[in-house]
């Protein structure tokens, strides 16, 4: 019944059960937290290696003698221009306030996705599977083209690109600084299990834009009686202070703490119950609303409180909801930390519904049509939008400056070695 | 509770089977056949589904061509379980009969199966 109690499987097994729970990358030579494998925490995850032998080489720090000799930050620019003695990293780099990305994030940051063709007998083919252990290996989500540390270009042809991507299309410096720290189930609470997979130093690297969103799960559950086990305010307050007291500890001075609000779920409900779900399309005999109730009846639904038929307990959800994001503009408005600046930011999802009409879509089509849950990657893309769009407009100084020289960075370097 | 997952597990391949015996119009036995085909050897993806089919294929080759369906199919081979005092979980509507006249028939048919004997776990 378990393929790892076959004696020859134990030990791998075992270290891949330590990689997931620990959420750092199974093959990981130097032990930096930076892997050149891509899937088990590697660098679907976090920006690749460039030398997994080599524990002070890895993405995000500040260059080591200008790379004059080695690429140290991974970041595609090193050695020295022959034409004045330059290294080039000094000479593109220098001043350019240079940032990476993190995300402290669950299932929605992560990009859990379940793909239709897996479940949909009509659409079934040889190729339908092909991306399965990918998938499996990466616990079902697919961080590579997600919202925020998304590196491959869109899966649904949509053109709006990660924060990622534009952070480093703003400064080809920041290649490949990008972390993607979320598990499927984070909450304010868990977070202290797998926060300190975090990879950053005060003393060695650049600054980091650290984005909390943790959008979900301090208020959805799958038990039968949901409410008890949301989180309070209270509560929340003093997860975030302990979180941020621990970024407070490894994050380098003129790092940024963006948090995000949680939305209002009550969309789910309002825009599925009646539709069919995949299973249920040959047939027209699954609606979304008899997949709630039988994830709801056997305890596993992702979030009892908004995929419910009870619009009290939507309601209820909701409320919670407003508190906590409530609690989280609070802690950025009034609390300090020398290191870090804090921001915050509403989860704007009737924004990028309003934007999807615009383009002529429809809201159903912004949510996972398996798990019927999770905003898909058309909606992850718009939030990275809104979300650039709002920061630069508002706190431009949290995206450092727009680098000039990054014509001549992909002139000399081409596409920087990949992500 | 420990057996939902694989309750919902088990629905949904059975699901899948059901429809796709319906989309190629073939027999349940080709269509496990055929689904364990199209799935990778990496993970062994294939070697697991080849081994379902051999300790489970039996049973839900009767079960299904017996009309019942996903819901039935299993519950009857117990990878979902009403818990005491709680409600049968199903995902599709329930059966014209009540569920205990109905699972009372899908019981019978697979009577004696060494399949049921085997750990549900994993």
């Amino acid at each position: 019944s378990d393929i790892c109690s076959l004696p020859f499987l134990a030990k791998i097994c075992q270290e891949i059960k330590l990689a997931i729970q620990n959420s750092v990358p199974f093959k990981d030579a130097d032990s930096d937290k930076y892997s050149v494998f891509s899937a088990l925490r590697g660098y679907h995850w976090r920006g690749r290696d460039c030398n997994d032998s080599d524990a002070t080489v890895y993405p995000g720090r500040r260059p080591d003698n200008w790379d004059a000799h080695r690429d140290s930050n991974c970041n595609g620019i090193w050695g020295v221009d022959p034409s004045d003695g330059i290294p080039y990293e000094k000479k593109f780099c220098e001043g350019s306030q240079p940032r990476g990305i993190v995300l402290l994030g669950d299932s929605f940051g992560a990009h859990f996705h379940i793909a239709p063709e897996w479940v949909t007998a009509a659409q079934m083919s040889l190729n339908s599977f092909f991306n399965l252990p990918t998938a499996l290996a990466d616990e079902l989500d697919w961080p590579q083209v997600s919202g925020v540390t998304g590196f491959l270009s869109s899966m649904s042809g949509i053109k709006e690109k990660s924060i990622y991507r534009r952070l480093r299309e703003r400064n080809r410096c920041n290649h490949r600084d990008y972390q993607n720290i979320s598990r499927n189930g984070a909450s304010s609470q868990n977070l202290k299990q797998f926060i300190e997979s975090l990879s950053r130093s005060k003393l060695w690297d650049h600054p980091a834009v650290v984005i909390y969103a943790m959008i979900g799960n301090d208020v959805c559950n799958g038990k039968r009686d949901p409410v008890p086990a949301m989180t309070t305010p209270e509560k929340l307050y003093s997860h975030v202070m302990q979180t941020l007291q621990q970024l407070h500890s490894h994050l380098p001075n003129g790092s940024s703490v963006i948090f995000y609000g949680l939305p209002d779920g009550t969309f789910l409900w309002d825009n599925l119950h009646s539709r069919y779900h995949p299973l249920g399309q040959l047939n027209r005999d699954v609606t979304y609303a008899q997949l709630y109730a039988f994830l709801n009846c056997l305890q596993v639904s992702p979030c009892h409180g908004w995929m419910s038929s009870n619009k009290t307990l939507r309601a209820l959800t909701s409320e919670r909801a407003k508190q906590l994001s409530k609690t989280l503009e609070r802690i950025a408005d009034s609390e300090r930390f020398t290191n870090l600046n804090l921001f915050y930011m509403d989860f704007a999802f009737q924004e990028i519904t309003e934007e999807w009409r615009k383009r002529g879509g429809q809201p159903w089509q912004l949510i996972e049509p398996v798990d019927g849950f999770h905003p898909n990657e058309v909606a992850s893309l718009l939030l990275a939008d809104h979300f650039w769009r709002k920061v630069q407009l508002q706190w431009p100084q949290v995206l450092g400056k727009e680098n000039p020289f990054n014509p001549q960075i992909e002139k000399v370097f081409g596409d920087q070695g990949g992500h | 509770p420990s057996n939902s997952h694989t309750c919902v597990g088990c629905v949904l391949v059975v699901s899948v089977l059901e429809q796709l015996a319906q989309v190629h119009n073939s027999t349940v036995q080709a269509t496990m056949e055929r689904l364990c085909r199209y799935l990778p050897e990496k993970l062994f993806l294939k070697t697991t589904c080849y081994l379902v089919i051999q300790m489970f294929g039996p049973d839900i080759v009767k079960l299904l061509t017996a009309g019942m369906n996903a819901d039935v199919v299993c519950h009857t081979l117990e990878f979902c379980k009403q818990d005491a005092g709680q409600p049968l979980c199903h995902l599709y509507a329930p059966p014209k009969e009540p569920w205990r006249q109905t699972l009372e028939k899908a019981r019978q048919l697979v009577e004696k199966s060494p399949a049921l004997k085997r750990p549900r776990s994993g």
